[in-house]
């Protein structure tokens, strides 16, 4: 995977209230989760405006009945983080479909009490992706889609 | 994904 020094990472977030924070916790997760990468992209928020974000985007190692997933997601991080929680989705593949509950909408949002009673200092990336990946091992966020039928052929007398 | 992990999903759930 791409290699990422702290002083890009630096440049990359300038816009960041809490850089250096910020900063510090992007470079400790990806070094733990070495499928995950920082991400500069346009992130669009429910009432049209969008703005440069970096997301970790990538996949975390779900073990789910004996099995480990590399479950892909997306975990965008505010300006004002660590003082807000990252807004995560996953993102299935086009071989995947996303499993709606508790968890996820048909969006593919994830919804989390580690999410919603977010406090940093008590809550950061490392904690959330563990988090996620209990969750997970219980009830899959997506699941592969079938695979292609032959073509439907009607019963011939 | 940039030489990362392959994404990969349990089979389908009944």
């Amino acid at each position: 995977m791409a290699v990422v020094n702290e002083g890009a990472l630096k440049k990359m977030l300038k816009q960041y209230k809490y850089r250096d924070l910020t900063v510090r916790e992007i470079t400790n997760v990806i070094s733990q989760y070495k499928d995950l990468k920082p991400v500069m992209d346009a992130y669009v928020f429910n009432d049209g405006n969008s703005r440069d974000l970096v997301s970790l985007a990538g996949t975390i190692p779900v073990s789910y009945r004996g099995n480990v997933y590399n479950i892909p997601v997306c975990l965008w991080l505010l300006d004002t983080y660590p003082y807000n929680p990252p807004i995560c989705f996953v993102k299935p593949t086009s071989a995947m479909m996303i499993k709606t509950g508790k968890h996820i909408d048909a969006n593919g949002k994830i919804y989390l009490p580690y999410l919603h009673e977010w406090k940093h200092p008590h809550s950061d990336l490392y904690g959330l992706i563990q988090v996620m990946i209990v969750v997970f091992g219980e009830e899959p966020p997506v699941f592969s889609r079938p695979t292609t039928q032959p073509p439907y052929q009607a019963f011939q007398a | 994904l940039n030489g990362g992990a392959v994404p990969s999903a349990p089979p389908t759930y009944t």
